[in-house]
């Protein structure tokens, strides 16, 4: 569609051309190589909806040329991948305003050990923090997680969700953890939590060694553990769209000097 | 395919030439182009012709613009001009051997904002300032 413009496109590109070309665009866009993620066609999945989202606040700002249309204001207005609203209020959205660059990451390990040694329920979850582009230093970050309907069983319970930095494993007990967020819901809420885990992730890229991941836990209002599962919260068995995630916003702390050909 | 074989050298020559009217290069200096004032040309960034749709989410691609042209005394009206370039146009106009004509440039850039997959299947969402031109000038 908007082809129209082109004087540069109604021709085929030779190859040298193309790569020249592409060699170019990488460089400006600060890439030492092409991308090439491991499975094309991830883009129905939660991470990348929840980023096209927020893009396509910010392109049709731009299109209507809103100079000064910050990220909050896009990440204020943007769907953000669900139907209804997020059943947690949004954390306080100024750490937006200076940032340049948000970047989503696909969850790697999540156990689906129903039981601690103290016969607590319990998921994990880790996410790879060193694959941030050099320059950029994390201004905030978050552990989003969707929540259907929870069995019938819990009525009109509230629940606490609890969700840990994870200090160290251990072989005959149960982990070292440091509580980062709480929630308290209604069981039969719907919708996307969002836990405020940026101290954690800032301290993950500067020591990627300590990353041994998340701990989720559920509770009723009497201090019962319960099946996270069975509460609702959608792990890597659930839909695409629903995915668990982590998406960090990061401000440059260098200028980006591009070489002199 | 049905072509013969000297139509097929004759169209390339022909398209060839067409395309070098097409791209900005060294050589466009030296051909009539050279009397053409600095202005805005059009170009359009095609990451699907790139070949990038499996790593580029959005956009589709982006109409960069960029600057050409020489930059004349008296500038046009419209045309942006630092102070440097007017005394150095004059400067150029007394020693043609010595100095060059001021460069005709990108005077405003504007942003874009990328959205592109990683090695690792994360997505990054990044504003990228001074990819697209607004407006060219003499520098």
């Amino acid at each position: 569609e908007s082809h129209v413009h082109s004087s540069f496109i109604y021709r085929r590109l030779r190859n040298h051309e193309r790569k020249e070309i592409q060699r170019e665009i990488l460089s400006i866009l600060g890439l030492p190589h092409r991308p090439r993620p491991f499975s094309p066609g991830k883009q129905a999945s939660s991470a990348p909806l929840f980023m096209l989202d927020l893009y396509n606040v910010m392109a049709n700002e731009e299109e209507h040329d809103m100079l000064g249309y910050t990220l909050t204001q896009a990440y204020r207005t943007a769907p953000l991948t669900t139907q209804s609203p997020p059943l947690a209020s949004l954390h306080d959205t100024n750490f937006l305003n200076d940032a340049d660059m948000v970047m989503s990451f696909v969850n790697l390990v999540e156990r689906d050990k129903d039981f601690s040694h103290q016969r607590r329920h319990y998921k994990e979850f880790r996410f790879d923090l060193t694959q941030i582009p050099r320059g950029e230093a994390v201004t905030a970050a978050e552990f989003r997680i969707y929540k259907d309907r929870s069995n019938n069983r819990f009525g009109n319970e509230t629940l606490k969700i609890s969700i840990y930095q994870i200090i160290k494993e251990n072989s005959n007990r149960d982990a070292d953890l440091f509580l980062l967020d709480t929630q308290r819901v209604p069981a039969y809420e719907v919708g996307w939590l969002v836990f405020d885990i940026t101290v954690t992730s800032n301290h993950w890229v500067i020591n990627p060694q300590n990353n041994l991941g998340l701990q989720l836990c559920v509770e009723t209002s009497d201090g019962r553990s319960v099946n996270v599962k069975s509460v609702g919260l959608v792990g890597r068995h659930g839909p695409q769209s629903k995915q668990p995630f982590l998406v960090a916003f990061f401000k440059a702390s260098e200028v980006l000097l591009r070489s002199v050909r | 395919a049905a072509n013969t074989k000297r139509k097929k050298q004759d169209k390339n020559k022909s398209s060839s030439q067409q395309d070098a009217s097409k791209m900005p290069s060294i050589t466009d200096h030296n051909t009539s182009e050279q009397k053409q004032a600095c202005k805005k040309h059009e170009l359009y960034v095609s990451f699907r012709d790139l070949g990038w749709q499996d790593w580029i989410i959005a956009p589709e691609g982006y109409a960069a613009f960029y600057c050409d042209g020489e930059c004349y005394f008296p500038l046009n009206a419209h045309m942006n001009a630092t102070n440097h370039a007017i005394v150095q146009t004059l400067v150029h106009l007394i020693s043609p051997e010595l100095v060059p004509r001021p460069c005709c440039a990108p005077t405003k850039l504007n942003a874009i904002s990328v959205l592109y997959f990683d090695d690792s299947s994360n997505v990054i969402l990044k504003k990228y300032r001074n990819m697209v031109v607004r407006s060219c000038g003499c520098h």
